[in-house]
């Protein structure tokens, strides 16, 4: 259902018969505050209850629905916009070598996110690989490793090459020897600022051509998930996103922005450390935790 | 002419929005917002025509104010005095999942050993895959021993371990790491308080990351509540984020934001400057 703190905000406004412009703005300030906590980018926050304030106060309402299921309606409508109506699988064709590649900034999750998408593929028969591509981060390789280790699904990675494209090439090469069908390739954090960084992700999906590039993004990501995501999206196609770390209190609304700017839906959230703490995206579900 | 309740309104939403745009948490800009407007209200200071200005200026000193430590923390000068009575210093860091503990202990090594400071690490993440290796290659690569055992051992009794073969070898600094926790896993704080407990550091640091929205409000005050931290340090300044979490952290703990980090490289991290930080949250 509706988020509780929507829920209380609502009654306060339909316990009166005739609609009261105040009481319509103090739910406008509620439904904004509510947003606000749960880091969604101001600008749409105001963009949001602009339009839920001309349509609470719109004297033709839609037949057969109370003004108050009219409101609930708007809410919903506008988010649902940003969200998607239902939840998009990844698309893999069974039988051909798909490759997928992970990006996002430093400590979002990415490694830790292809460790559970690889079990969850493997456990629906889905021949799954792990690449290590990030030739930066001290222990990735090892990290990696270990968590294709829990879920036994082959592992590629090679310390001593230090060149990020070669490091893709390769072991895209070495999946594509034993007939993986997934193959999942992780990469460096990287954010907006570091250009050569950002250049390299570039340089890296136009040597491999991945089927999808998915952008991870963590769920305590505040007003800055707009421009970053841009940034990703002006370097290469971002496919999809995953939003993790959605166990904690944090609400993700981040999210939004980042699809905004991506036009990218998202697949997955990451729902703790474990390799199974992962399931597809639930728009409604999301929406509802987003209200608070 | 007497300041208008109302018209110091539009004021006060307007720079509240301009502090929550900057990863202000909510709450926080909303107290600081009010707290200000209720103290000009009672100066009864401005001018109308000026309010907006006079809210903005003393809403820029509540800020610095905040950000400004009443007991500033060098942990420099801190191990220094301990080092001349012939004590180690013991540093603990915390945080939640991915904020840059790990690599902000390495480069806090390096800035000691760089120093003159002799340093040990405790291997306290005995959980997330990869992480013993992680702080053995930083380790390596600084010429600083690792104290650790296998995954899965006890964090505390490896922090005992370190602080203890610190003191025999007459070691000045022990690092010590601990896996990243959610704050809202009772667990995990439990964990943390326990690791506290048996080391007793000299310093508990709250390593926070610059792009976390409002989360970071929860984090700091949950941390702070299990293990009463003594400082923080804020990473990922250099994705140019606007900083607004260092005044969350700041304000619900009453702790100085110590050094930021500002890239992964040993030597990216800066002392914390709250006048900088300041401007860029108002100015
Ligand atoms: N609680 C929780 N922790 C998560 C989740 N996803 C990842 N983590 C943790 O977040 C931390 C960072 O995860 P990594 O997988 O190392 O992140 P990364 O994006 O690969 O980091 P870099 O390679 O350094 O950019 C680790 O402690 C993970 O265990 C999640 O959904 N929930
Ligand atoms: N750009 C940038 N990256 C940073 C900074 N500090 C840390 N990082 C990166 O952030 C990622 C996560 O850093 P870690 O040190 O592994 O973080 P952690 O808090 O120890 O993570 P867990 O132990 O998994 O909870 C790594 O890729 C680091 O290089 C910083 O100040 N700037
Ligand atoms: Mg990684
Ligand atoms: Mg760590």
């Amino acid at each position: 259902g509706l988020g509780k703190s929507l829920n209380s905000a609502l009654k306060k406004l339909f316990g009166a018969n005739v609609i009261d412009e105040e009481l319509v703005k103090e739910l406008v300030k509620d439904i904004q505050r509510a947003l606000l906590v749960a880091d969604v980018d101001v600008n749409l926050v105001m963009a949001i209850t602009k339009r839920v304030e001309e349509q609470a106060l719109d004297e033709n309402l839609p037949r057969g629905i109370s003004r108050r299921e009219h409101v609930i309606r708007v809410v919903w409508d506008t988010l649902a916009f940003f969200l998607g109506e239902k939840a998009v699988p990844l698309t893999i064709n069974p039988g051909k070598q798909n490759l997928v590649m992970m990006v996002g900034i430093q400590g979002s999750g990415k490694t830790t996110t292809i460790g559970k998408l690889a079990r969850y593929y493997q456990k629906r028969g889905i021949k799954t690989g792990v690449i290590c591509a990030d030739n930066f981060r001290p222990g990735a390789y090892n990290q990696l490793m270990q968590l294709a280790e829990k879920s036994n699904v082959p592992f590629w990675g090679d310390e001593d090459e230090k060149d990020a494209v070669k490091l893709a090439k390769k072991g895209f090469k070495e999946m594509k020897k034993k007939g993986i069908e997934l193959i999942l390739l992780d990469t460096s954090g990287r954010h907006k600022e570091e250009k050569s960084l950002i250049k390299e992700m570039r340089d890296i999906s136009k040597s491999v051509k991945p089927q999808e590039i998915i952008l991870v993004i963590d769920g305590t990501l505040g007003q800055q998930a707009g421009v970053q995501a841009e940034a990703f999206r002006k370097a290469t196609q971002i496919g999809s996103i995953i939003i993790t770390k959605l166990d904690g209190s944090a609400k993700g609304g981040g999210a939004i922005s980042a699809i905004a700017a991506t036009k990218a839906p998202i697949k997955f959230i990451g729902l703790g450390e474990g390799m199974d703490a992962i399931e597809p995206f639930n728009p409604t579900k999301f929406a509802g935790r987003l209200l608070g | 002419k007497e300041l208008s309740d109302k018209n110091l309104e539009d004021s006060v939403w307007e720079l509240q929005m301009v502090l929550i745009q900057n990863d202000v948490a909510v709450e926080v800009a909303e107290q600081i917002c009010e707290l200000t407007k209720e103290k000009i209200l009672g100066d009864r200071a401005g001018r109308l025509e000026n309010l907006s200005k006079v809210f903005k200026k003393a809403i820029y000193e509540s800020v610095l104010e905040i950000l400004t430590p009443e007991h500033p923390l060098d942990p420099l000068e801190f191990a220094s005095e301990k080092k001349q009575k012939g004590e180690v210093t013991t540093i603990l860091f915390v945080g939640v999942n991915g904020t840059g503990k790990t690599t902000t202990l390495a480069k806090m090594a390096n800035l000691f050993k760089k120093n003159g400071f002799s340093v040990v690490i405790a291997a306290g993440d005995t959980f997330r895959a990869g992480s013993i290796e992680q702080l053995e290659r930083h380790a390596e690569r600084l010429g600083i021993r690792v104290i650790k055992q296998d995954y899965g051992a006890d964090a505390a009794a490896i922090a005992f371990d370190a602080i203890a073969h610190a003191k025999a070898k007459h070691i000045d600094i022990v690092l010590i790491d601990s896996a990243g926790r959610m704050q809202s896993n009772k667990n995990l704080l439990d964990e943390m308080k326990k690791i506290a407990r048996v080391a007793d550091p000299d310093i508990k640091l709250f390593i926070g990351d610059a792009l976390a929205g409002n989360d970071v409000l929860s984090q700091a005050k949950e941390f702070h509540k299990a293990i009463e931290i003594d400082g923080a340090v804020l990473t990922k300044v250099d994705a140019d984020p606007s900083g607004g979490a260092a005044l969350s952290i700041a304000y619900v703990t009453g702790r100085p934001v110590v050094f930021v980090g500002v890239g992964q490289e040993y030597d990216d991290i800066e002392q914390f400057d709250p006048e900088w930080f300041a401007q860029r949250l108002i100015g």
